[in-house]
């Protein structure tokens, strides 16, 4: 099994790809903003201009506002995954994301990460993400590997 | 050289798992 911490500091650099605002450290992808612009270019047809809207900039360091965008997040995600993609999520990668909004968590953060790359290898545009993904340095491309085959692992089809 | 063996070794397996996955259909619901 990967360790999160480690694929967290791997998918940072993935998501930095993506060139959203706001992605420059660990520490940024905590309020949930960086990952949802991610997922709105993931799939913009499922993570909508309205649904972006709803995930709110924190201004300071508000806990609260972060796990609130972190829940509207991750729910989204569950059901793009059982909706959009015909896959269960099991429960051993769903992340505490009261943890990562209060306490900053980089194990939870990077299982939450681990299920946004999940979605851009499953989704209709999967072919664009993954040649993506093969550019990036090989150690990187490794973690990243291995964070699809847990994910894959118990998928159920 | 053993380490440029082990470097093209691993290229492949990380060529082989993507491009299995560009491959894989894609998942739809029902």
């Amino acid at each position: 099994s990967v360790d999160k911490a480690e694929l967290c500091d791997s998918l940072l650099v993935w998501l930095q790809m993506f060139q959203v605002p706001s992605c420059t450290s660990k520490r940024d992808l905590t309020n949930g903003v960086a990952i949802a612009h991610v997922l709105h270019k993931i799939d913009p047809s499922w993570f909508n201009e309205t649904w972006l809207g709803r995930i709110k900039e924190e201004s300071g360091d508000n806990w609260r506002l972060k796990v609130s965008n972190l829940k509207k997040i991750l729910q989204s995600m569950m059901e793009y995954y059982h909706d959009v993609l015909g896959q269960q999520v099991e429960d051993e990668h769903v992340p505490d994301v009261s943890l990562i909004g209060e306490m900053g968590d980089v194990v939870e953060l990077g299982r939450l990460v681990q299920l946004v790359l999940g979605c851009a290898v499953s989704c209709e545009k999967k072919h664009e993400h993954i040649q993506q993904i093969m550019t990036l340095e090989e150690s990187v491309q490794h973690v990243v590997m291995t964070a699809i085959q847990e994910l894959l692992s118990k998928e159920t089809v | 050289d053993p380490n440029m063996k082990g470097a093209a070794a691993n290229e492949g397996v990380l060529a082989n798992f993507f491009n299995s996955l560009l491959s894989k259909k894609t998942g739809s619901p029902g």
